[in-house]
């Protein structure tokens, strides 16, 4: 599977609904210091249900909605969704004759949050189990975050034998 | 289990140990089980040697060297079990001229394997992508997305 | 003693909310005491303000933004109490044209005060330097100087 | 006063003696990955007295001595010289008259070590006497080691108090 879209909206700093439309193969994604890079990242980790607000840079999570700008106010909602093609490799359970789904997470400023998948209700655990059999969820070589390259190698014996745990 | 992840392991330490030569333009480096005996609880470390160099300890290793010998474990990691995506933000920042461009040939490599997405400042990486997204923040504090042309 | 920390305090504030928003190109920033009743226990901290953007957590600061507002304490430092000379290990690796262009404009005001010796990878820094070393390894494992011509 | 000269011999991956001539102003050090740029910063520091392993990137202080390559065999003793310039501001007590200081330091392998001002046998407190009122010494903000500037960031608020205080 690959991911064919990344929809943004209230999210950190994009208040509004900003649509990247990947492919498969390499996509770049550039730009100026503090411009919001970074931030797309902390969309696709939370889309799939992160779960830590400190490893998305927050004090707690309710620091991923827009908070406003000098000219601008604070959001109430913070949405992003993911829609990911099957690729030749079928979704598991009841989405195996897709050919692509379409998984949203919301938080509200009030505390409140859902998950979705293809626009009905799920919970956190029915967006994990969709990606039990590849791996899509695993943290620990899906994602490598600003500054945390060198972290495998400074990390103890125990903590590098997680990551052979993940390929296993 | 014991056996599969013993499995696992000699997957992985056989990649690394063509990933990393590749990768880094000679030399060499291994996994090795800080615990043969106990293969629940061992640990995983790494003996590298750059190129020419003598066999040292990893926190002799400049900026650049561990950046290399991580960016193959993470390829080695990807060629046993690929994840569909993997999202690398700013990963080529510590590396000159030589290592960025093998670092760019061993990713185009691993992207038939899985989508890539690269967070990065370097014109040489932006050359190498598929596609290139860009974000700016013509409005202080809004991201937005815009095309981008290479020149 | 209380009455000098108190005076140096102030002094290194004052050249931060001076130093950071010439240094980044606008927006505001301050130091700020944790606890004002205890001058002998306080912990010190850093509010920060990007152009155009509102007053948020450290944490949530940008690579760029981070390395930024640190480069622009450490200058705040050395205005009122330079130390004789200044090691500078590739600060300047996430930053961006914008951002690398203003830290070398102000990296040269800096020494008038004091020596810095500087290590990057980054074209736009090496030019604004007075000398430059090269340092190389034909012979694998074993360093020397070398004379840097750039083009 | 300024760094005039610093020689590096048996220093890490310096086993030729290696004199840089640095001037006030600014002084740019460049080169590959891995070719030594650090290792003159580690040399520097361990010149005036250094005494974490830890702090030069090593398990022990001997990982300082040049180990050898695959073509070259390891060197028995490390040794860093830097020259200072008085640049108009008196060396303290009795080096008051001089106009340059040359300090050196020695490990050898069997742990033994050595340092000298101006050639004459001489005591870590000695040379960190020579720092006092200049703070040349203060490893908290004359050294910004590779990828330490986001600490600073990071720090706890008291961590940040110690950079006040050796400003004071
Ligand atoms: N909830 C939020 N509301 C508004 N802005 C936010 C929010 N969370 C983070 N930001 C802003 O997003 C910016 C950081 O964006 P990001 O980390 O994506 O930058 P970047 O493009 O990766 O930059 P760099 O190249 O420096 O790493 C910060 O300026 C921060 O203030
Ligand atoms: N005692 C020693 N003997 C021989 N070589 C050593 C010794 N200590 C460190 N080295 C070597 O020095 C090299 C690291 O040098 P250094 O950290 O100065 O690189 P660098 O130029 O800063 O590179 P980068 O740009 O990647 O940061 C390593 O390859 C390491 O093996
Ligand atoms: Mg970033
Ligand atoms: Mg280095």
């Amino acid at each position: 599977m690959h991911i064919r879209k990344l929809e943004i909206c209230g999210f950190k700093s994009f208040p509004d609904r900003t649509a990247f439309h990947f492919g498969p193969g390499i996509s770049g994604v550039v730009g100026p210091n503090g411009c919001g890079k970074s931030n797309v990242v902390d969309a696709v980790k939370w889309c799939l249900g992160e779960q830590s607000a400190k490893s998305l840079r927050g004090g707690s999570m309710q620091d991923v909605i827009f908070a406003g700008t000098q000219a601008r106010t604070q959001m109430g909602m913070a949405e992003v969704s993911l829609t990911f093609a099957a690729d030749g490799v079928p979704f598991p359970g009841e989405f195996a004759h897709h050919e692509e789904i379409r998984i949203t997470r919301r938080l509200f400023r009030d505390g409140g949050g859902e998950y979705r998948i293809n626009e009905a209700r799920a919970r956190l655990r029915d967006v994990q189990d969709l990606f039990l059999d590849t791996g899509a969820n695993n943290r620990m070589y899906s994602f490598i975050e600003q500054g945390r390259i060198g972290q495998i190698i400074s990390a103890r014996p125990e903590q590098r034998r997680a990551l052979i745990e993940e390929a296993a | 289990c014991r056996e599969r992840f013993r499995d696992t392991f000699d997957q992985v330490d056989r990649n690394f140990r063509e990933i990393y030569p590749s990768l880094v333009g000679g030399g060499s480096a291994r996994l090795i089980l800080t615990d043969e005996e106990d293969l629940l609880e061992s640990g995983v470390d790494i003996m590298v040697q750059p190129p020419g160099k003598k066999l040292q300890a990893l926190t002799l290793l400049s900026g650049g060297e561990m950046a290399m010998t991580a960016i193959a474990l993470i390829f080695s990691l990807f060629k046993v079990k690929p994840s569909p995506f993997c999202l690398l933000d700013e990963v080529d920042a510590p590396l000159d001229e030589g290592n960025g461009a093998r670092f760019n040939r061993t990713l185009q490599q691993m992207s038939e394997l899985s989508q890539f997405i690269v967070i990065t400042h370097n014109k040489k990486t932006m050359e190498c992508a598929d596609t290139l997204y860009g974000v700016t923040m013509a409005v202080p504090g809004v991201s937005r997305l815009v095309s981008v042309q290479l020149d």
